[in-house]
């Protein structure tokens, strides 16, 4: 499904350069639940914008569905972005003027399918994060854990081949952070290829597959970690 | 130090009211080391905000060092908000424009410290957190727990005597946030009051006193949490 081949990663500060990333080489299969796991400031954010096309590294080679992403045009990331990847944000990105149901709506906006249809898939989800009787809600009217899952809503609204989740769990007490982990197991045993970010080493457990990440640099687990 | 007695409050939403917190009745000591813990929407950050003086309750009677809240004028609240009382917010609330020194000089601008002294108290707990080497990054050249590293350092550099923290390790890896977790423990070994709202029980389990909260609705845990 996806390659990244030699990644590297620097942010410009002033007349410096901070690399966050190095040689960065992972190889992703479609269908796979696999999880990058490590510390804070390790880089995890930095990559996970990098296979989201959110951003560009600094040098190496990113393969997604056999194309070169980076011969791809803006309009082309876009598409990709839209219909290929269901975001997590580590910070929601809920839009404020939008209540629950909108937020949650919102990919489905230009994806061709009618009213009725965006309406049903909307409330599906909603009720499947445990949301329902939130939908007139805005975001300043939900609690942090709330706000999360109508992100982790929005993300699957779509039905995205892909999901990438930023800590998604992190606002969220362990029965509410199962139920949502089941969620994300439930989606990749559909066939959808699940990424989660995270620091939390539970989280990072629900996979098959654990990469783990400090000071920017991959090292493969060989396994799933044991929480 | 504080006590909360018969304590409700409700949202108008629409037509309607929603109460969150039900007859809530606390009393907080001075020099106590307590996490409020309980899932998510449960109450926890809209008790803080009262407890915090953020919002007024519907009902019932809040008492601070023997001053009833409700008497205050906005400038007694304010005065107390930046002087007797740190806040750790769940989203953190940096200000995008300011970089990380001056996120965290920001409660000591009229504090009236002189400049040298107001840069020394910054500098220390920038690498109490270990942030020295942010000190000149934006927060969105920060990463998630970078962040809220930087709005714990800013709630402790008033040396405050209540701080009140709201899902404090929330966006930490376990090593980081068990440093954080330190911290708070030589702060209140210092004599401060330390509030902790969580829904971690790892959190809570520093704590020498537990509450939980479930729907509105305070229990009290009668010792800490095993975690
Ligand atoms: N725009 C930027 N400019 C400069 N430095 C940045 C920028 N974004 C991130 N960094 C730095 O790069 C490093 C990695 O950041 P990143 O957000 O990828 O970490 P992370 O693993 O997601 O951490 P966390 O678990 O705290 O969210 C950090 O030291 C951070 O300060
Ligand atoms: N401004 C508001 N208007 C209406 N309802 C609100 C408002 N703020 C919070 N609520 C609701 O009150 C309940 C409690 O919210 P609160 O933010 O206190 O929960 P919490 O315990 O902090 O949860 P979390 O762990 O997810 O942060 C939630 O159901 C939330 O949707
Ligand atoms: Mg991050
Ligand atoms: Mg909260």
């Amino acid at each position: 499904l996806l390659s990244l081949a030699n990644i590297c990663k620097s942010y410009a500060m002033g007349e410096e350069e901070y690399e966050v990333l190095h040689d960065v080489n992972l190889t992703i299969e479609r269908g796979e639940l696999i999880s990058i796991f490590g510390p804070s400031g390790s880089g995890k954010t930095t990559l996970m914008n990098i296979i989201g096309c959110l951003d560009v590294p600094t040098s190496g080679e990113y393969v997604l569905d056999g194309t070169l992403v980076a011969d791809l045009e803006p309009r082309q990331l876009a598409r990709i972005r839209n219909k290929k990847i269901g975001f997590v944000f580590q910070n929601f990105q809920l839009l404020p003027r939008l209540n629950t149901f909108s937020n949650v709506e919102l990919p489905l906006i230009y994806s061709g399918l009618k009213a009725a249809e965006r309406r049903q898939r909307v409330l599906g989800m909603l009720e499947l994060v445990g949301l329902s009787h939130k939908a007139e809600s805005f975001p300043n009217q939900l609690s942090g854990g709330q706000q999360q899952r109508v992100a982790i809503a929005r993300s699957m609204v779509t039905e995205p081949s892909i999901i990438l989740a930023d800590e998604p769990t992190g606002a969220l007490d362990q029965k509410t952070g199962q139920q949502i982990m089941d969620l994300f197991r439930q989606f990749n045993q559909a066939g959808r290829t699940i990424i989660m970010i995270t620091h939390d080493p539970i989280v990072a457990a629900i996979a098959k597959r654990t990469v783990r990440i400090l000071d920017g640099r991959l090292s493969e687990e060989g396994g799933a970690i044991n929480a």
